[in-house]
């Protein structure tokens, strides 16, 4: 209970930094492997020209996440975890005062790949967006309904392999339905760029909303 | 520190029972969709007839992969974690008591689909067999280090995709080595059946030996 609020703490003092600047900040979550620095690589190709983009990494061990960041040509910051399942909202008002952020710009989060602990862990984010791979299976948003719960956002990735598994679009969306009525879905591939225009419209909207 | 030794000592207990009664176990992890439950059904496909198997699930909800096991011809008993991200050797402990296992058995435990926290938590197995499917990508073993650490086994599954994704298996298990030297690994389509053999011979020479 108490980590849980001082971190609630730490989490409404990032909100109002990335309202006051104009920051408009999103919390990538999904399994180790789902795509999300994938998705990101693709995303700062498609925006880098219009928006200033950061992003902040989360993973136990290496920077091989942050590299590829940065050669897809936005600034990284990349925490290490250690043992640790999930960054959490005193890791990143750190990492904020380190990083180059702009005002009126994006900045984009990347969780510790694991659907579990982070959907307990607000980070001051505007939004959370949860990654599913069409590899993992059409029933995940019933098994982990916590993750899919705390989603505003459920990304089906990898459409490009939908040939070659048996995973039902349909299907799983109404499930993540059935968990959250409210979420908002997108189906892409991140490795392709099929289906990355309605992700990155919803970006641009609410960059512009800011 | 007090969870871990307190989870140690029902860890010691639940292999003394596994010892006593010739029950070979093995315990399952990897992210989620993998592939567990797949391998499971498999598994238990080429086996039911030469020896008795039974699983034990780990799930934060539903019993959607005891359903599966059962229909695949063996015991099983459906843990629900709710929020929790890992199973532990208390609850195995509980497990064994309901469940109906053989002496000269196999007892296979699939845990909560999570590549971090599982690996923690003693339940008591003989063996940590983590599941790396291709789809994942190769470089998480040096990502996730902690939990490659801890496998005895890595299964490369999902083979079938390899011509489909990015994933160099050589790289991939020469990342697991440089983690955990020690470590034996099998490449396999629990789908299409390819590979199974090694890993199916490997279960029985452990049978055997017990
Ligand atoms: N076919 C296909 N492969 C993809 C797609 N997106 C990602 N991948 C592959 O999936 C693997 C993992 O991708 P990453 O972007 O590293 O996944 P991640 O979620 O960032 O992984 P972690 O940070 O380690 O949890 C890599 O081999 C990628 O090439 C996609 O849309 N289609
Ligand atoms: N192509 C292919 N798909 C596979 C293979 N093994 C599993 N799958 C698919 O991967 C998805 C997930 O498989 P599961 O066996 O449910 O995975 P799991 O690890 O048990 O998942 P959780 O218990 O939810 O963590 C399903 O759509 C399976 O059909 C394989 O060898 N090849
Ligand atoms: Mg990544
Ligand atoms: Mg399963």
């Amino acid at each position: 209970e108490d980590v849980m609020s001082s971190n609630e703490v730490y989490a409404q003092q990032n909100r109002e930094y990335f309202n006051k600047q104009k920051i408009f900040t999103v919390n990538l979550l999904s399994s180790p492997g789902s795509g999300k620095t994938t998705l990101l690589e693709k995303t700062i190709r498609l925006l880098k020209n219009s928006v200033s983009v950061a992003v902040i990494e989360g993973d136990q061990q290496t920077e091989l996440d942050a590299d590829r960041i940065r050669s897809a040509g936005a600034n990284a910051l990349q925490i290490n975890t250690g043992a640790g399942c999930h960054l959490d909202a005193h890791q990143i008002s750190h990492a904020i005062k380190e990083i180059e952020l702009d005002s009126n710009s994006l900045l984009m989060i990347e969780n510790v790949g694991n659907l579990v602990c982070p959907s307990m862990f607000n980070l001051g984010e505007h939004f959370k967006v949860v990654i599913l791979s069409v590899t993992e299976g059409d029933d995940k948003p019933l098994k982990y309904p916590h993750m899919f719960h705390a989603a505003d956002i459920v990304v089906f990735n990898k459409t490009d392999l939908l040939p070659y598994v048996d995973f039902d679009i349909e299907k799983s969306q109404s499930y993540a339905k059935q968990i959250n009525p409210k979420v908002i879905t997108f189906e892409l591939s991140a490795k392709t760029g099929e289906g990355m225009t309605d992700w990155i419209d919803w970006l641009k909207l609410n960059l512009t909303n800011k």
